[in-house]
């Protein structure tokens, strides 16, 4: 869950 | 001050019940071109996207950006008094304590009207970043929604393997294992059974299917729908409506299992 949450926020944060 | 009319109430009842799991509280941010909503789940690896444009409803009229925090809960509930044929009208004032919904039968000289009290809700609104994905495929949306439902009984994930002209959906569960393969198809006569995959390189993810048997309550907005993987970005699930709108979901692979 942790990687998961780290893969949205480079994702969202570009 | 908000007026936005649809020919049939059915779309919104859809999306609120494809989405309504997955978030609780969430804002419908209302402006000239229409009607928008970003929100992540609370487990912070999914996320529902949706568009409504101002072409989906005859007339759209917002003055002003507007903001209405809606429990999803509260929403269903009310959405539920609207028969799928009601021409439904969602109006709000500029500041709005309540956002006011009038459902009207076509047939019937019918008018029901319900207000539903809004909230305060701060959410964080990142942008999602244009994005070009290794694998892009179109489906049968209810081909989708079975393999996720079927493989969900076997396994907590799935393994989206996309290679030139098939893609393999896997799974490895206590019980055993399952693979469904599915490769390019196009009909003429039945389009609607089209399967296409584009595919820049090869990619292979694992993804939770409780979530994408979660998506899956969109099926019903559309016949068909497209995944859009790329190594180490959120998967795109995608359900396009008329008129340039969708619903969009993003899922977080898993890593490392």
């Amino acid at each position: 869950k942790i990687f998961q949450k780290q893969i949205f926020k480079f994702f969202l944060e570009g | 001050m908000l007026e936005a009319r649809l020919e049939q109430a059915s779309i919104l009842k859809k999306v609120v019940d494809a989405i309504k799991d997955l978030v609780q509280d969430c804002n419908f941010d209302c402006n000239d071109s229409g009607i928008a909503l970003q929100a992540m789940d609370n487990s912070h690896v999914a996320l529902v996207s949706m568009m409504l444009k101002s072409d989906t409803f005859s007339p759209f009229r917002c003055d002003r950006n507007i903001a209405l925090g809606i429990n999803l809960n509260s929403f269903q509930k009310v959405l539920r008094c609207a028969q799928n044929e009601d021409i439904l009208t969602l109006k709000a004032d500029d500041s709005p304590d309540v956002v006011s919904l009038v459902f009207e039968s076509s047939e019937q000289d019918r008018i029901s009207e319900y207000d539903i009290k809004l909230m305060d809700i701060d959410q964080e609104h990142l942008g999602i970043p244009d994005t070009e994905y290794a694998a892009t495929i179109t489906m049968p949306s209810g081909e989708f929604q079975r393999i996720c439902r079927d493989l969900s009984a076997l396994s907590e994930s799935v393994a989206i393997e996309a290679e030139k002209n098939a893609v393999k959906f896997v799974c490895n569960g206590d019980i055993g294992n399952g693979a469904i393969s599915l490769r390019n198809h196009s009909s003429v006569e039945k389009p609607e059974q089209n399967v296409n995959i584009e595919l820049s390189e090869p990619v292979a993810l694992t993804f939770s299917l409780k979530y994408l048997v979660n998506f899956c309550k969109a099926s019903g907005l559309s016949g068909s729908v497209k995944l859009c993987l790329s190594n180490e970005v959120p998967l795109l699930v995608e359900y396009e409506l008329a008129s340039n709108s969708y619903l969009r979901f993003y899922l977080a692979p898993k890593i490392g299992d």
